[in-house]
């Protein structure tokens, strides 16, 4: 009788610590136990019905079109985020990925603000093999990125991906700035922007639900790209993400190498949280 | 945020007058889900309420005309020796050459807090070099570069091969111009990084540091607290720095760090300038939360 409940019986807490563990916000946590628990209805569930229950719920959260978007011409990839999120590292990876797909990119270093952040962008594409418009320090971000929209139209770039200072979501000057560098591309250049992608440090904890929210809120966010989960964090920050402002993920980076870059792939990240 | 949850607790303790155990009990139960939810370690946050309630049944306390008051006197009291006692722990140049290293994941802040430790060290008299320790990243160099010029202080900028050049190097360098201590920046890494763990493990043997700083980002969450004791085993800490705090972010393992690790948070980071950086002030931040 005892050794039954105890292969039966889910540990709720132990759940809910796995899931908090994994990075998901304490709310959205709470409201995917509560919609597992909810479909009690049908029968006492066993502790593998449950996890069988949240895995398909996680699922179906993380069922977003996570496909890239590389749409113009030339396609225009901006990618921002907070400070030391990743955002350089994954310009560099995406270049490179897209160079090996056989289009004609050309990165943007606007930029324009911190210390060798320019240099970095500039060794990296140096690597990948691709072009960079490199920036001075204090130009303004927006001019930076309308002269590189003028050299790719000129030298017939397939893409241009943008690298951005980092930024504080509660920087209200910044987040301005960010909006100014939208307008630039979309009015005053007149190319649409391909995708905007946010840069989520796996291992930031319930700050980055607030991050996507209040940058969603300054310019339209397309995609997420999330950055070290071999750092042991597993990103579960992404959950919420999906399920309040339905931003999809669609790169995941996995170290620092140009191939730590790979598409997301949803069973994955899935497996990865509920380890 | 924490401050906003604690304010609320005091200011209805204060409104109540004489306080029974109960309206203690209840008062604190709120202050432990304010803790937790702001990412104070579990184990922190049992020991402190414990403690704390504790301090709260005492005469002076329940005996007080006010009551309220006193409690949150009482829990002041209690965040600021959770926090390592009154007072900064600044580094205390206390022998020439004074070396001081920075450690942590990838993207925390070291470099950037490098040239921030620097320019304060300076303004206090101090004669600091700044050593370019990551040769991984790239354009690290020229980064810390910059924020030496920057700061108006001396970089170690001879070309080498190897770590163990640079220190020797750097080293040779601060004697002749006299330089009183050494700031060393690392290369960013993670507890998997098993080739950058012995790799940490071997800087320390070469450059036997007098601070080990680990630098944490504010916006980490839980996780900060057995990253920090991955890297004291291969690296002893002396103290911590916490970076990007002008963030929204809880930073509610400031609170865990000094009973988890035994050291002191000592400095915090509150902005991208070189002048964005202040003593972590035990008193200060505990006056923060309790509001
Ligand atoms: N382990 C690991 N490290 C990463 C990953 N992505 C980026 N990094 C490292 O994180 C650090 C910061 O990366 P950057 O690309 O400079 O970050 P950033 O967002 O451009 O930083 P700022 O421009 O300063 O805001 C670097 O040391 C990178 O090598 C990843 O997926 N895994
Ligand atoms: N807002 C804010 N930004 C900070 C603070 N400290 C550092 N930063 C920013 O965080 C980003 C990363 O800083 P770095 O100094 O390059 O970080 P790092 O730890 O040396 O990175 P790696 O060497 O790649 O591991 C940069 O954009 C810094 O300007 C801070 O206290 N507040
Ligand atoms: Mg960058
Ligand atoms: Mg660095």
């Amino acid at each position: 009788q005892e050794r039954r409940s105890r292969s039966t019986a889910p540990d709720l807490d132990a759940l809910e610590e796995l899931l908090i563990d994994a990075g998901i916000d304490v709310d959205t946590t709470m409201g995917i136990l509560q919609e597992v628990g909810k479909s009690r209805l049908l029968g006492r569930p066993t502790a593998e019905q449950i996890i069988t229950r949240i895995r398909a719920k996680l699922s179906s959260v993380l069922d977003l079109d996570s496909t890239l978007h590389v749409d113009g011409s030339p396609a225009v990839l901006l990618v921002t985020g907070v400070n030391g999120a990743g955002k350089t590292s994954s310009v560099a990876k995406l270049a490179n990925m897209l160079k090996h797909q056989n289009y004609k990119v050309l990165l943007v270093a606007a930029d324009t603000f911190r210390a060798g952040a320019v240099d970095q962008l500039a060794i990296l594409a140096n690597r990948v093999g691709v072009p960079v418009m490199r920036s001075v320090e204090g130009q303004d971000p927006s001019s930076v990125v309308f002269n590189g929209l003028q050299k790719a139209v000129a030298d017939r770039m397939d893409v241009v991906i943008i690298d951005t200072a980092g930024r504080l979501e509660n920087k209200k000057n910044l987040i301005s700035e960010l909006q100014k560098v939208t307008r630039v591309i979309e009015d005053k250049f007149g190319l649409p922007l391909s995708e905007t992608l946010l840069v989520i440090d796996a291992t930031t904890g319930e700050n980055a639900l607030m991050q996507a929210r209040t940058f969603s809120e300054a310019i339209h966010i397309s995609g997420i790209i999330l950055t070290k989960v071999d750092s042991g964090a597993k990103g579960g920050s992404i959950v919420g993400i999906a399920r309040e402002l339905k931003i999809p993920v669609k790169l995941v980076c996995n170290g620092e190498t140009l191939l730590s870059i790979k598409p997301f792939d949803k069973d994955d990240i899935v497996n990865m949280i509920l380890l | 945020s924490v401050k906003k949850a604690f304010g609320g607790v005091f200011d209805g303790l204060r409104r109540k007058g004489l306080l029974s155990q109960g309206d203690i009990d209840a008062a604190l139960a709120e202050v432990r889900v304010s803790l937790l939810a702001a990412d104070v370690d579990y184990r922190v946050v049992k020991s402190f309420i414990a403690r704390t309630r504790e301090a709260c049944l005492d005469e002076r306390v329940l005996g007080s005309m006010t009551p309220g008051d006193q409690v949150t006197k009482v829990v002041y009291e209690q965040l600021v020796q959770e926090l390592g006692g009154p007072g900064s722990k600044g580094i205390a140049i206390t022998h020439i050459p004074y070396r001081v290293m920075l450690v942590g994941l990838q993207g925390s802040g070291k470099t950037t807090t490098l040239g921030k430790l620097a320019l304060l060290l300076k303004k206090e008299g101090h004669y600091p070099l700044l050593i370019p320790g990551d040769l991984g990243r790239p354009a690290a160099y020229q980064q810390l570069q910059k924020l030496a010029a920057d700061a108006g202080v001396e970089f170690f900028g001879e070309h080498v091969d190897t770590l163990e050049d640079l220190l020797r190097g750097a080293d040779r360098f601060a004697r002749e111009k006299s330089l009183d201590v050494q700031l060393l920046d690392t290369q960013g890494r993670h507890e998997f990084d098993a080739e950058l763990m012995d790799q940490l493990r071997m800087v320390v043997t070469m450059y036997r540091p007098d601070d080990t700083l680990i630098v944490l980002d504010s916006m980490m969450g839980s996780k900060a607290i057995p990253l920090s004791q991955s890297f004291d085993k291969v690296a002893p800490l002396t103290g911590a720095i916490f970076t990007k705090f002008d963030s929204p972010a809880q930073g509610g393992a400031v609170l865990s760090f000094k009973d988890s690790i035994g050291k002191p948070v000592r400095y915090i980071g509150v902005g991208e300038h070189l002048q964005d950086i202040e003593y972590f002030v035990p008193e200060r931040h505990a006056a923060r939360i309790v509001g």
